[in-house]
């Protein structure tokens, strides 16, 4: 059927590849990582280590929790902080061979999923604009 | 057909209503609008008068941008800086008799859209979530 073709479509057309996602690199200073979030325009991106291996997620409200005062935001301590102490350590990930099926259900929970290749390394990820392209065309088909 | 009924549901069940919804008033600083944000977690907000009248949308990455200066992050401006004039006043909106297929087509580059009634007046909005979870179940109809 055509839903049952569409639901077993393999994710790997619709990564957005490595080398396309902004990301920070773990042992930065969250002021870095805060100037990466506001450059890129990205609300939350990656943690990923020189091997391209994924430590985290990172968005500027962890990185202004992480400094924020009893009585003020306390903006000195950025430069002096590591990505690695603010970011999000847990991550969802699909891997590449995934479904469509297997995207949908976890995109209802997060705006973008972390892609995993056989190796366990970074190799992109799957953005809810892009299932629900596919969904706009599935359903006017 | 069922895929007619439900291009043409009404958004009115969906809508997240503006009681429910974390926003910001005009005339607020900067400051108070990161703080919002940051205690909320809502990436990006919207921005009402009074008399709940849209004014535009705030996010941590616009105010940090209006902040950066040649050398640093200005932090000490933040609390001289009014909502107003970070802020995006290019609003998307939907009104409150919209279809499913006119959100559809909006949610594609919208994370969220706000709801508007026949007055012009803020509603609430309009999430990727609860459009992803409807076609979800549409599709497993
Ligand atoms: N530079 C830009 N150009 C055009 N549209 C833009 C844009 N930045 C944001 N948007 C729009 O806003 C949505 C939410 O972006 P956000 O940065 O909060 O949330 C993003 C961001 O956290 C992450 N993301 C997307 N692309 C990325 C990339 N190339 N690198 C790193 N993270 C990315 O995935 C989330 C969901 O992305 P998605 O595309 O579904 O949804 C995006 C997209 O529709
Ligand atoms: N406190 C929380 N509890 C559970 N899940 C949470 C959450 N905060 C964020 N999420 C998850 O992360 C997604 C992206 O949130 P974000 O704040 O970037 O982007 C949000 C935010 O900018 C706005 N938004 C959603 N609910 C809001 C509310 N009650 N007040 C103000 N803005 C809201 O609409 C965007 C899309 O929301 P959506 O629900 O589709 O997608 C949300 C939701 O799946």
């Amino acid at each position: 059927t055509k839903t049952r073709a569409f639901l077993e479509t393999p994710i790997s057309d619709f990564i957005i590849p490595a080398e396309k996602v902004a990301h920070v690199l773990v042992g930065n200073s969250a002021e870095h990582a805060l100037l990466v979030l506001t450059k890129t325009g990205y609300s939350q991106v990656p943690v990923l280590d020189t091997k391209f291996r994924i430590h985290g997620l990172v968005s500027s409200k962890m990185i202004t929790e992480s400094i924020l005062g009893l009585e003020r935001i306390e903006y000195e301590k950025l430069a002096h902080i590591k990505v690695d102490d603010c970011m999000d350590r847990n991550v969802t990930y699909l891997k590449i061979d995934d479904t469509i099926q297997r995207a949908l259900d976890l995109v209802i929970n997060h705006a973008f999923l972390c892609v995993v290749d056989h190796e366990g390394t970074f190799a992109g990820i799957l953005t809810r604009r892009v299932i629900l392209k596919q969904l706009k065309k599935y359903i006017y088909q």
